[in-house]
């Protein structure tokens, strides 16, 4: 965050484009998580006007956390435990807080990311610096702890929206999730029902179990799911070979480097007791045969940091982590614990190829700092969860990416940078990745747009953020994927990546609300009794004369499904799939015409009407979307993008087909 | 032997509450009572924001039960959820 709000084009004059006192302040996000470490800079309540009359919240005390850790910033802190001390038996004081107190880190990093006050001459080590701050730096924060070191049990997230609900927060952050399950027994997609008709925009990271497909956890529609993307920064360190080549990685490893003279360099699983020992995990190294040495580890099953730990008690000198094919070319800086640099899968086969070949090969990493305006980017990280959605796959998941791979922001007092019981150091801020890191920076952008338009839905505000994304780099070319190194698809980033700035106007907005909600589950098929359990009351009904269909949920996006007709992987006929929209405007008088762009061999596209005119604002027009299909082998996939446009504004949404 | 108890949600239809119950929490209580001898069911929350019921630690056998209970939507054992 010390180059998030420049990279979103949110920074200088940026930030004039959305409210900076009134309204700004008027909007609460509520962030469930780890808690809060309330004596943060980013928490400084320097500026704010007093909490808002309607406010609710509370600061609960407890375990190394005062009642008065609240202010006109951090205006509540909540945490609930009793789910969790049922299932796993009475914590331990020493090792947890039975408060709101961030024992963690990632609450303190995803609420400061989200909101959090500017702090200047933020760093981690010296890495990133700069003035660290929130996305809605004006906006207020409430925690609700309701994550503890064995997890997040779905009784405390329950108990924890009930209250961020109830105290009046207007957007909710969950960087958390299970697996994939049905909307009636998803425990966030069931209070996230209840928040959105009370307003409260949800925002939830799409996971972290990239790039395999039908990955994604958070899908339900009233949910806006956020993939991760990297940012134009980067923290390079020099793998230097005995043969004269050099290597490019990274590193944020800050201690006493390496000696100027190479030292012999090994492949862990040569140095191991282990069939495994590639993957250095905690007792499997021979410290005979690993002393002084910098030792190559493959990436994978153990945290990245524990590997660099498991290489220094080993007594070895340093450390290469080796991407595998899983993670690609994607690099993500840990701050080591010994002088390490991670590598992209291609570098690492070659340092290991090598090492193999050469009988007294020699390395030394050297680590050189923070670089900027590093292109291309963004680049969908590797580990980003992607679609299709296996619990409705006519939804299309993700919704949009934000900025996730090497954030820095607030960190906890009560442990390390590595979060290793080991590791001792204690950091004001703290760089670390994942679809958690991306969520509060919608959380935060949700906020802003929300203060620039407090009368729009949870709807509206995500149909801004996504029909404005983009989903091309500046000179026109597709983002990419770091997993491959080749162009993502809407699978990977939905609508594409957030772009704050062109959200605050989108022109028109694709509006839904909880009877939209409940016909989606009608079409489901959902029974009185399952849709009475996700929106609350018996009062929702599907009506038995009434065709539902599931296409037809007014979405920003389109997923395109076509059923095999034979089941032999064939389809034998071709197929029309209809789509309904309807735009509403929130812009001045326009006339829109529709552009289409598709690669999806033998697929047809009719929109009609191609034009639609608005001379008010509020004014609603629909549209139908008629994609057909010539057969095609069943897994095949195909994407496209559709856009309305009236010369200012593209309202742009994403297509993917899939015949199944 | 001690039957395990496990975490489950209880979803409760609002409108159903018997006229007998002066409020929600009386009608949770009574209705976790009912299926639990003894009453040794311990109720953990009770929802009224994002969801209409509870959480309580029950025996299958009593979850089973209370999944019969008039005005009961759904049962639902508690999930795990994990940091992203």
């Amino acid at each position: 965050t010390t180059r998030t709000p420049e990279f979103l084009g949110i920074a200088g004059s940026g930030q004039g484009l959305f409210p900076q006192s009134g309204t700004a302040g008027d909007v609460v996000v509520g962030v469930l998580d780890t808690g809060v470490w309330p004596e943060s800079k980013s928490y400084d309540d320097t500026g704010l006007a007093e909490v808002p009359s309607w406010w609710k919240g509370e600061c609960m005390a407890g375990t190394a956390f005062n009642s008065s850790a609240c202010n006109r910033k951090l205006v509540g802190a909540r945490f609930f435990n009793k789910g969790y001390e049922a299932a796993m038996g009475r914590m331990d004081t020493d090792r947890e807080s039975r408060s709101p107190r961030d024992d963690d880190g990632h609450g303190t990093h995803t609420s400061s990311t989200a909101a959090g006050a500017a702090v200047s001459d933020a760093s981690l080590f010296g890495f990133a610096s700069g003035t660290a701050r929130g996305m809605a730096p004006k906006a207020r924060v409430a925690v609700y702890k309701v994550c503890w070191l064995g997890g997040c049990l779905s009784s405390d997230i329950l108990a924890g929206m009930d209250a961020a609900v109830s105290d009046g927060c207007g957007v909710l952050s969950l960087s958390l999730g299970g697996g994939a399950a049905d909307y009636a027994r998803d425990s966030v997609a069931i209070g996230a029902f209840a928040a959105m008709e009370q307003n409260v925009l949800v925002s939830c990271s799409a996971g972290n179990t990239g790039p395999g497909s039908s990955t994604l956890s958070n899908v339900a529609p009233w949910i806006t799911t956020v993939g991760a993307g990297t940012l134009d920064r980067d923290f390079p360190a020099y793998v230097a070979l005995g043969n004269g080549k050099n290597y490019t990685g990274v590193s944020l490893y800050a201690g006493k480097a390496l000696p100027n003279t190479p030292l012999p360099i090994v492949y862990a699983a040569n140095v191991s007791n282990s069939t495994a020992g590639n993957l250095c995990m905690p007792g499997t190294l021979t410290p005979e045969k690993v002393a002084g040495k910098i030792v190559v580890c493959d990436r994978g099953v153990s945290a990245r940091v524990q590997k660099g730990f498991v290489v220094r008690d080993a007594l070895g000198a340093g450390m290469v982590l080796a991407n595998t094919a899983a993670n690609g070319q994607e690099l993500v800086a840990d701050a080591h614990l010994l002088p390490a640099a991670g590598v992209g899968d291609r570098e690492g086969t070659a340092i290991k190829s090598y090492v193999a070949s050469d009988p007294n090969p020699t390395a030394t990493i050297v680590i050189a700092g923070t670089h900027v305006d590093v292109h291309p980017s963004p680049v969908v990280a590797a580990f980003s969860s992607r679609g299709p959605n296996m619990v409705t796959p006519e939804i299309l998941k993700p919704d949009i990416i934000a900025p996730g791979v090497n954030i820095l922001a607030a960190w906890t007092g009560k442990a390390g940078p590595t979060g290793l019981v080991a590791d001792t150091r204690r950091v004001g801020f703290n760089i670390i990745s994942g679809t958690s890191m991306s969520c509060p920076h919608v959380s935060g952008l949700a906020a802003l747009l929300r203060s620039a338009h407090p009368e729009w839905s949870p709807a509206a505000l995500r149909s801004a953020l996504m029909t404005t994304a983009y989903a091309a780099y500046s000179g026109g070319s597709p983002l990419l994927d770091a997993a491959t190194g080749a162009t993502a698809t809407p699978f990977d980033y939905g609508a594409g990546h957030v772009d704050p700035a062109r959200a605050v106007d989108p022109g028109l907005v694709y509006d839904l609300g909880t009877r939209d909600y409940v016909d989606f589950l009608c079409a489901l098929k959902y029974s009185s009794t399952m849709i009475a359990a996700v929106a609350r009351s018996r009062e929702y009904a599907c009506d038995e004369k009434k065709t539902y269909s599931v296409g037809n949920l007014n979405y920003p996006s389109f997923s395109v499904v076509y059923y095999t007709a034979n089941g032999d992987g064939s389809n034998s006929a071709a197929t029309t799939v209809t789509h309904t929209r309807t735009l509403t405007n929130v812009g001045g008088p326009g006339k829109y015409k529709v552009s289409t762009a598709f690669a999806a061999k033998g697929v047809a596209m009719d929109v009609e009407p191609a034009e639609l005119e608005f001379t008010s604002v509020g004014e609603k027009k629909s549209y139908t979307v008629r994609f057909t299909s010539k057969s095609q082998p069943s897994g095949t996939t195909g994407f496209g993008r559709l856009v309305w446009s009236d010369g200012k504004h593209n309202v742009a949404s994403p297509i993917a087909f899939t015949w199944t | 032997a001690v039957e395990q108890r496990a975490t489950y949600i209880v979803h409760m239809a609002k409108s159903a509450m018997p006229a007998e119950y002066a409020d929600h929490g009386e009608w949770y209580g009574a209705s976790l009572r009912s299926v639990s001898a003894g009453s040794a069911a311990k109720m953990l929350y009770a929802y009224d924001t994002v969801l209409h019921g509870f959480s309580a630690r029950l025996t299958a056998q009593e979850a089973s039960d209370m999944a019969c209970m008039e005005g009961v939507l759904a049962v639902n054992p508690e999930a795990r959820y994990e940091l992203h």
